[in-house]
């Protein structure tokens, strides 16, 4: 579950970071 | 490395650091290396002169990263006119440490039975990325989230034509350590983490379109201004 949270923590900086 | 080569860090060919006019004849050319995490210093000594060298020694000014030598320069015969030797020098990460002008920049003395020579070699930041760089993935969204904006700098990196797999391999190769990938609207995005000998994390982001031999990198870190030299 945890580590499910981190992938989609990752998901959601790489997309921050395009689309800022 | 190509295809089916064992993966390691990158070593330069050696170039000359002390040419022999400066030093009544005696030549060293050299470079660094970092190997399963032991240092080295790789060097060729060549005599010029015309007669024979002896009693050599090595010794650092103190340096950015304590960069010092783990024992003596073993050169056990007589250097005779003319003759070339290659001296491998491990390197510890202990000793004094002072900030260079640049960071990477090292000053060294060498001395055999002629005289005391002076010269200054720069090394690759990756000669001190440890083993164990690779951060934990909770710690690696922790720390960035908490990096000022203003610890951040871009960089191009030009005409590389690896994708972002190959890249990624290679740069682990350096401990250069990619911790996630995400693909946004074609751009890769590698998430990676390096750990110097100092204890000093450096945290990076590496965009790569695909197609697009250009790479974009962000660093993070929060001393010193070393990005450029990473």
């Amino acid at each position: 579950e945890l580590e499910d949270g981190v992938d989609e923590a990752f998901s959601r900086l790489a997309e921050s970071r395009t689309n800022p | 490395g190509g295809v089916g080569m064992p993966t390691g860090s990158y070593v330069a060919p050696k170039t000359v650091w002390l040419p022999a006019m400066k030093a009544k004849g005696l030549e060293i050319s050299g470079t660094f290396a970092r190997r399963g995490g032991i240092i080295q210093m790789d060097l060729t000594l060549t005599n010029k002169a015309m007669s024979v060298m002896t009693d050599f020694a090595i010794q650092f000014n103190r340096n950015s990263f304590g960069l010092a030598p783990a024992g003596p320069l073993q050169v056990l015969t007589p250097l005779s006119p003319n003759q070339t030797i290659d001296v491998s020098l491990p390197l510890s990460t202990s000793g004094p440490v002072m900030k260079m002008e640049p960071l990477n920049n090292l000053q060294v003395a060498v001395k055999n039975n002629i005289d005391v020579f002076y010269f200054s070699c720069q090394y690759p930041l990756s000669l001190i990325f440890v083993e164990d760089g690779k951060m934990e993935r909770q710690v690696f969204l922790a720390t960035w989230k908490d990096i000022p904006n203003d610890s951040e700098a871009q960089f191009q990196i030009k005409d590389i034509h690896l994708n972002s797999d190959a890249a990624s391999n290679k740069l682990q190769g350096s401990n250069i350590f990619t911790i996630a990938k995400r693909t946004v609207e074609g751009q890769d995005m590698l998430y990676q983490s390096v750990k110097l000998t100092n204890g000093i994390w450096v945290l990076a982001e590496m965009r790569i379109q695909t197609g697009n031999p250009n790479y974009t990198v962000n660093e993070n870190q929060e001393t010193w201004r070393m990005a450029p030299f990473i």
